[in-house]
């Protein structure tokens, strides 16, 4: 699964997520991340979210409307909005990751795997990219 | 600083120990590649949006990601991709599930958001909507990989070997696939 989220020089959110699904999967299964709310969510308001992992349990948590409802009705910021989402996930047994970015230009990238391949960009363009934790 | 553009390309199980130094180099080259695309599109002045479908379609056509080119293999030997985008100013949204002819299921996604009034599509249909938008069409073999088919073949014959040992593992009512992480791709 490949995301990414953006903040445009108007100010304006958005986000996008990209799957080839799960080797060996049958009957059609579809993931969380086509499905708005779970895998992929946006919200000038708040924040714009994309998720990768398993996505069973990213959409029984509803993982994306959730870290944005949290900064909205909760005042969380993203980083423990993200933390709490992912906390969610794991506990119920299920693993992977997301990014976040709010309205603000600020970020989290959490996870509960051994990896999650990530890269952020800045305003004036420095480009960081991570792989392990 | 202030933060313009966040990607991922998958998580899971990543370790040093199992990574060459070339593969690695290829992951973040690919990574960096996406990035700058971003870059370069928000600092064009074009909007998130365009940044994020312009990104993805790299991370698509990038054979290394579980996505577009680099697809894994359904049971069945096919790749069958979904893709969804939202706009956080209108809160518009649009999604694709279950494609296997369209080079970048992304736009797609971006079609179902802007020239239609629906939000999910899925299948033929969704193919069918995207030829009409006028998007790329591939044969499904443009999406074939030897990495993904090789790893189709290890999962089944896993799962083939698990049946056989695990009286337990094909339990009544339990029709679905066994998620396992090295099957995210």
């Amino acid at each position: 699964t490949v995301g990414a989220v953006a903040l445009d020089k108007s100010g304006n959110l958005a986000a996008a997520t990209s799957t080839g699904g799960m080797t060996n999967k049958k009957y059609g299964r579809i993931g969380d991340s086509p499905i708005i709310g779970a895998g992929t969510y946006a919200n000038n308001k708040t924040v714009a979210v994309s998720c990768t992992g398993w996505g069973e349990f990213y959409i029984r948590n509803v993982v994306a409307y959730d870290l944005s409802a949290l900064i909205a009705y909760k005042g969380l910021s993203v980083e423990e909005a993200g933390k709490t989402v992912i906390a969610k996930v794991d506990a119920m047994g299920g693993d992977g990751g997301l990014i976040a970015l709010d309205k603000d230009g600020n970020i989290a990238l959490p996870f509960n795997t051994e990896g999650m391949y990530r890269g952020t960009v800045t305003a004036d363009g420095k480009i960081e990219i991570y792989i392990y934790k | 600083g202030k933060y313009v553009m966040v990607i991922h390309g998958g998580a899971g199980t990543i370790l040093k120990k199992n990574m060459t130094p070339e593969k690695e180099a290829a992951y973040r080259a690919a990574l960096k590649e996406a990035l700058t695309t971003g870059y370069e599109t928000l600092q064009a002045g074009k909007t998130s949006i365009d940044a994020v479908e312009a990104t993805i379609r790299v991370l698509e056509d990038c054979p290394l990601f579980n996505a577009g080119k680099g697809a894994v293999f359904t049971h069945d030997g096919r790749n069958e991709m979904d893709a969804a985008i939202m706009n956080g100013k209108t809160l518009e949204a649009g999604a694709v599930a279950g494609v296997s002819t369209i080079r970048n299921p992304i736009s797609a996604a971006r079609a179902v958001m802007e020239k239609s009034e629906h939000v999910m599509m899925t299948g033929r249909g969704a193919e069918q909507f995207a030829k009409d938008a006028g998007l790329e069409i591939v044969d499904p073999k443009y999406f074939w990989t030897q990495e993904r088919w090789d790893g189709l073949q290890q999962a089944l014959k896993e799962d083939s070997l698990k049946s056989k040992l695990d009286h337990s593992y094909q339990q009544p009512g339990k029709l679905g696939i066994e998620n396992r992480d090295n099957k995210f791709g």
